[in-house]
């Protein structure tokens, strides 16, 4: 997928990915990012096509309101 | 519980899928789970409708949006029966309901929990292993640019836009993660899958969590 400005977006990409790797560099295992094919959107149409989930409120979850998930049989 | 466990690795978890263009993340993740529900109860792992929770599920946007719990609320209320997705495939835009005899085979469900896991993910991860594969609405700004590795940075639990299915967790190594199937296809992340760490609400992975039962 491409967005209105597919070159603007992949050189905007690529410093994000700098970024991003920059930061933890060492750290074992970390999350790794870089060029895939969501690099040629912008982050605000990267998330107008593929994140529109609705949030809702959800009740804290209270482990000694419940028999403890582990004995349910 | 083990150190490490994963659904797929049961055989109870259909394959990763690709939403395309679509923002049906909300529908493939709900139908996720009752697939695998329906398998972990001895039924065959099939793929079911997602176009039908797209087009039918009324409290939901189809294509432009919804939420797992609304469409958890639709198919538990109105007692939906989900079609093979042979019956009724995926087309990766907004169509009209198609409605089906009373006596057409499908999979209904029992009932459904929601619940905020903040502080408690080893409660979190009880559940995800007595109940079967959790539907969960993450901070997934950061995932545009994800390749592989266990996300604990760049993660905030701000606000919640995408859901996803949790299938297991592994907790052999230094780092602790979730196992994540999304909806992007398999050329993403990890052959379809993210790993993101177990602790401290990590892409706000333990606010908004449900389970299905069949």
């Amino acid at each position: 997928p491409s967005g209105r400005n597919p070159p603007a977006a992949f050189r905007e990409s690529l410093n994000r990915h700098r970024y991003l790797n920059s930061v933890f560099p060492g750290e074992n295992s970390t999350a790794v990012y870089g060029i895939n094919q969501f690099s040629y959107l912008f982050p605000e149409e990267f998330k107008a096509i593929y994140l529109r989930s609705r949030p809702s409120s959800f009740p804290r979850f209270l482990a000694d309101a419940h028999t403890s998930i582990s004995n349910v049989s | 519980l083990p150190l490490r466990f994963d659904w797929t690795d049961k055989h109870v978890v259909t394959p990763v899928r690709n939403q395309q263009t679509c923002g049906g993340c909300w529908a493939f993740t709900v139908v996720g789970a009752v697939e695998s529900a329906c398998a972990i109860k001895g039924q065959p792992l099939e793929a079911l409708s997602v176009q039908q929770v797209i087009d039918c599920s009324y409290s939901n946007y189809g294509c432009n949006g919804g939420s797992p719990l609304n469409a958890l609320n639709w198919l538990n209320k109105m007692q939906v029966k989900l079609v093979r997705d042979s019956e009724y495939p995926f087309k990766a835009q907004n169509g009209l309901c198609r409605y089906f005899s009373d006596s057409h085979s499908g999979f209904s469900i029992k009932g459904y929990s929601a619940y905020d896991f903040r502080d408690q993910e080893d409660e979190m991860a009880k559940a995800l292993f007595t109940l079967g594969p959790l539907i969960v609405v993450v901070d997934a700004v950061s995932w545009q640019d994800y390749l592989g590795g266990i996300i604990q940075h760049h993660c905030s639990s701000g606000e919640a836009n995408h859901a996803v299915l949790v299938t297991g967790f592994d907790k052999t190594g230094s780092t602790p993660y979730w196992i994540v199937r999304n909806s992007w296809g398999t050329s993403w992340g990890i052959d379809g899958c993210v790993h993101v760490k177990m602790g401290g609400n990590i892409c706000g992975i333990a606010e908004s969590v449900s389970a299905v039962f069949v």
